[in-house]
C-alpha cells in the first residue's frame, strides 16, 4: 500500500518530467510468464522504425527481459528490485537519472511479475496495460477486481492456446466488463502477432 | 517484508498450535494459475480416506478455490485478503480461530497467486511447497532465487504441456538446483496424474 499518497507524489513528478520531454509512457503489468516481454519485443519490431523506443525492465533479479528486448534494436534498462515487489514511481526515477530522455518518442516500462501489487503503485506513465494469460485459468479476472478497475486496458494474450487449453475467453472478457464495462480489451497472441495491431492502436501508437 | 519479526513470532505461535492438535500442515504457494487448486484436489482425492483434511484458500476475493476443494469431500475455508498480497502467520490464527484443529490430520493452507512475498511470511507450516508452471516460460527460476531458497520442496506443474509449449524441463530443473542443489523437485501433471505419487512421498504423506 502507498502508505501517505508518496507514490502518488512520485507518480506525478515522473509524469511531468515525461510530458515536458515528449515521451509516451506505458507501465506494462501481469503475472509471472504471461508473456509482457514477448508482447514489448513484438511491439518493438512494429514500431521501431515509426519511434525511438526505450525499454525499462523490472525483476526482482537478473537481466533477462532487457537483454531478450536489446535484440530488437531499442535501448533497454534493466532495474533489479531484489526483494520488492513491484516497480514503484521513485525507482522509475531514479533508474532514469542519468538518462537523456530526449532521445525517446515511446518508453516501454514492464513491471515485476506480479498480478496484484504493481496495480496499486502508478509510476507516471500514459497507460497501464495489464497482461492476462489464458494459461493462468479461467478464474484470474474476478479474483483481481483491484488490477482491472485500476488499469487502463486489459490484454488477453496466449489466444493461439485457447483450443489446446480449452478456456473460454469469451467468458474472461465478460468478467472484465463485469468490472468495468468500457475499459478496452485486446485478445492477442504475442507467439503468431495475432491481435498486436489492435494493441497498438488502443495505446494510440 | 516482515517488519520487526511480528510474523515469524506468529508463525511460531501457529506452529505450535498445530503440533500440539496433531495438525500436519503444509503451505502451497506459486504464481496466479500455476495449479495450486487443482493439485490440492488431486492430493485430497488420494489422500482423504486416509486423513482427515481441512484446505483453506487465500484469495484477494472470491470463494472459487475452496468451493471447489469441498467438492472432493473436504472441509474448506476461504480467506480473502481484499488487498493483501500473500496470506501471514496472524491471518491463518484469525481463520481458524473458531475451528476445532483436533478433528484434522492435515491442512492444505492455499496461499495468493504470488511468487514473490508469500516466501517471506511462513505461516507455522510443516514445509513451503511451490508450485511453477511450465507456461510460465523457462525463466521463472533464475528470476526468483530467494522464493526458491526459502522453500521446502519445489513442484513443477503441468508437464504435460511440455512438447506443446517446447520447454526445457531439464533446464528448470537445473536452474532450481544451482540456487538449492539438495531441493526436492517434482514434476507433475495436476491434470493428468502424473508425478502425484511422488508428491505424496515428497510431503511425507
Ligand atoms: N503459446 C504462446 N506462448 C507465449 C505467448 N506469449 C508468451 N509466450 C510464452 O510464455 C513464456 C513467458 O513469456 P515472457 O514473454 O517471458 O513472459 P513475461 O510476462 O515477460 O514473464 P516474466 O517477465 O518473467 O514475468 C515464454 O515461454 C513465451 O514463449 C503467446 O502468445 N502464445
Ligand atoms: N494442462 C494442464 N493444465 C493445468 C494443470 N494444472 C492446472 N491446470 C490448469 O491451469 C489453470 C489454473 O489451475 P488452478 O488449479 O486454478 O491454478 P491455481 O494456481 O490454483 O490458480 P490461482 O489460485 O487462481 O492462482 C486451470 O485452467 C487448470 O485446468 C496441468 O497439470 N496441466
Ligand atoms: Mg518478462
Ligand atoms: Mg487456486
Ligand atoms: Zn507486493
Ligand atoms: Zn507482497
Amino acid at each position: 500500500q502507498d502508505l501517505f499518497g508518496a507514490n502518488e507524489e512520485a507518480a506525478a513528478i515522473n509524469a511531468a518530467v515525461f510530458r515536458e520531454h515528449g515521451n509516451r509512457v506505458f507501465d506494462i503489468m501481469g503475472s509471472v510468464g504471461t508473456g509482457k516481454t514477448l508482447l514489448i519485443e513484438s511491439l518493438c519490431e512494429r514500431l521501431g522504425d515509426k519511434y525511438r523506443i526505450l525499454m525499462v525492465a523490472g525483476d526482482l533479479a537478473t537481466s533477462i527481459d532487457a537483454d531478450r528486448v536489446a535484440q530488437h534494436g531499442v535501448d533497454t534498462l534493466q532495474i533489479n528490485t531484489q526483494t520488492a515487489c513491484h516497480l514503484d514511481a521513485r525507482m522509475v526515477r531514479v533508474a532514469l537519472r542519468d538518462v537523456d530522455l530526449s532521445k525517446y518518442d515511446v518508453i516501454f516500462i514492464e513491471n515485476v511479475g506480479n498480478l496484484i501489487c504493481p496495480a496499486g503503485y502508478p509510476l507516471g506513465a500514459e497507460k497501464k496495460i495489464v497482461i492476462v494469460s489464458l494459461t493462468e485459468g479461467p478464474y484470474m479476472i474476478r479474483k483481481h477486481p483491484l488490477t482491472i478497475k485500476r488499469c487502463d486496458a486489459v490484454v488477453i494474450n496466449k489466444i493461439d492456446l485457447a483450443e489446446a487449453l480449452e478456456i473460454d475467453v469469451d467468458a474472461i472478457e465478460r468478467d472484465i466488463r463485469e468490472i468495468d464495462a468500457k475499459i478496452p480489451v485486446v485478445r492477442v497472441s504475442a507467439k503468431t502477432g495475432t491481435g498486436i495491431d489492435d494493441l497498438i492502436q488502443v495505446l494510440g501508437l
